[in-house]
């Protein structure tokens, strides 16, 4: 059912 | 120094009854223009933003740019002192270690004061691009909750897909499969009940049921929930707080490698 993605690969800090 | 007075004060409490159990500690940022909060959950797998407008509270004053860092297990204690019907006023000094929550009763008759002491949390804020979605989806906030609660009791990860005309929730486990299928309906007569799909191209993305259902512990602060959706993209599961702000989650998607 698919690989949990981590928020960290979507939204840099700033 | 900052002091925020809200009339409503079982808005505060909803909102931290909403992330308690999301996220452990928190920077609560206040500047002149009002009072967020981003954090992400222990795994890094959702995101937290909460933003209340200066304007929405009934007196607003932020000398300088501030950020008080609170246990939201800590707050969540002291705000469930305040009755649903208190006003409720927060205040603190400029390098204060501490942040005083007023509780008022409406006939002034009982005025509580409880005193959180702050703690120093060091958070990166993550830069979130306002993205164009290829869906949106409008529902009823309590229909939504039903969804994700009945499809978690079938399997724990849910494939939301969604076209012009209606919105799927489908999930498969052990004991078999569930499809929730919403068609959209902008009925005028009841705009409550209304369920409105705005896309620009069918998209279909699978999500852990377990963090849409802690996003969902955010309904009793509207009556509708905003999904967007994008290809490969987290989804946004918005709350928006009337007349205040709003109360947005997101959450990354799960991928077939």
């Amino acid at each position: 059912k698919g690989q949990q993605k981590s928020i960290l690969g979507f939204f840099q800090p700033k | 120094m900052f002091e925020a007075r809200l009339q409503q004060g079982a808005l505060l409490k909803k909102v931290v009854e909403a992330i308690k159990d999301l996220i452990e500690d928190a920077n609560f940022d206040c500047n002149n223009s009002g009072f967020s909060l981003q954090a992400m959950d222990s795994s890094h797998v959702s995101l937290v933003a909460l933003s209340l407008r200066a304007d929405g509270f009934e007196h607003y004053r932020c000398d300088r740019n501030v950020s008080m860092g609170m246990k939201l297990a800590n707050l969540s204690k002291i705000l469930k002192c305040a009755g649903n019907d208190d006003a409720i006023t927060m205040k603190s000094e400029d390098n204060g270690d501490t942040i005083t929550f007023m509780f008022e009763s409406q006939n002034q008759e009982r005025l509580s004061e409880f005193d959180l002491k702050l703690m120093d949390i060091d958070s990166e804020h993550l830069g979130i691009p306002e993205a164009e979605y290829d869906a949106t989806v409008k529902l009823p906030s309590s229909e939504f909750q039903r969804i994700v609660k009945d499809l978690a009791s079938i399997g724990d990860t849910v494939e939301i897909s969604v076209t012009k005309d209606a919105v799927k929730f489908g999930t498969n486990g052990d004991i078999g499969s569930a499809n929730v299928m919403c068609r959209q309906n902008k009925s005028v007569d009841k705009p409550e009940e209304s369920t409105e799909i705005d896309i620009t191209e069918p998209v279909a993305l699978t999500f852990a049921l377990r963090y849409l259902n802690s996003f969902a512990k955010a309904t009793p602060l509207s009556s509708h929930v905003v999904l967007k959706l994008s290809k490969d993209l987290p989804i946004v599961v918005e709350y928006h707080i009337e007349n205040v702000g709003r109360l947005s989650f997101f959450l990354a998607p799960k991928v077939e490698e």
